[in-house]
């Protein structure tokens, strides 16, 4: 653990307790991709199966728990519960064409041929492309809601210091991790265009809204 | 190496 992983970890917990009070303090996700929301539940999934298999530490144990649950609940809120917010005619970035790619890409470019390690290469996979339909949407109406931003800010700035962190991984215990960097790079790149707003609309003060 | 140990990251 460094401090690099550390600020990940808390940014992309951040990321999260953002996008849950947003939802619950107005009753409403709109402007949220629940396709988006789909995927990193399936990305939860498939990469914390280790949970029954191994122990880590109780920071590892607890953080998995957190991210399964909290994604899981997400999916609830915006499929069941809040239902009638749901944005859905803005939401239709087809996941297939993000969910057979990545799937096809897990058993050729792995580590080894085994269930666990194929699951864990595919969620890896499908993280670095998950923001997409949320990415999408955003562009297609134009604008999102600063507290939207928010939450897109810190998970994209989770990657962003886990490439930090395998730096200093890489130069201080000679260890690194070609999938999950290569995969990591991708995701940060994704959201370069959307950290150039940011910095410049919503740290200012003004809504995220795209040039016409 | 086992599979935790090489996917110790979150």
């Amino acid at each position: 653990m460094n401090i690099f992983r550390l600020a990940g970890d808390l940014s992309h917990l951040a990321a999260i307790i953002i996008l849950l009070i947003k939802i619950w303090k107005t009753r409403s996700c709109a402007g949220i991709s629940g396709r988006s929301q789909v995927l990193f539940a399936i990305v939860f999934i498939t990469r914390y199966l280790d949970l029954f298999t191994n122990f880590i530490s109780a920071y590892n144990t607890a953080m998995k728990v957190f991210f399964l649950g909290s994604s899981i609940g997400t999916v609830y809120l915006m499929y069941l519960k809040f239902k009638a917010t749901y944005d859905h005619n803005h939401d239709t970035f087809r996941i297939e064409f993000l969910l057979l790619p990545t799937a096809l890409l897990s058993l050729v470019l792995n580590h080894e041929f085994s269930v666990m390690e194929i699951l864990w290469t595919f969620s890896i996979y499908l993280e670095s492309v998950a923001i997409l339909p949320q990415l999408f949407m955003v562009s297609k109406t134009g604008e999102a809601e600063s507290i939207t931003s928010h939450y897109l800010f810190a998970l994209g700035s989770y990657r962003g210091l886990y490439i930090l962190n395998w730096i200093y991984r890489y130069y201080f215990e000679g260890f690194y991790d070609i999938i999950a960097i290569v995969a990591g790079c991708v995701q940060t790149i994704l959201y370069c265009d959307f950290f150039y707003l940011y910095i410049t609309k919503v740290l200012k003060g003004k809504k995220l809204q795209l040039p016409a | 190496k086992s599979f935790s140990q090489e996917h110790d990251e979150l």
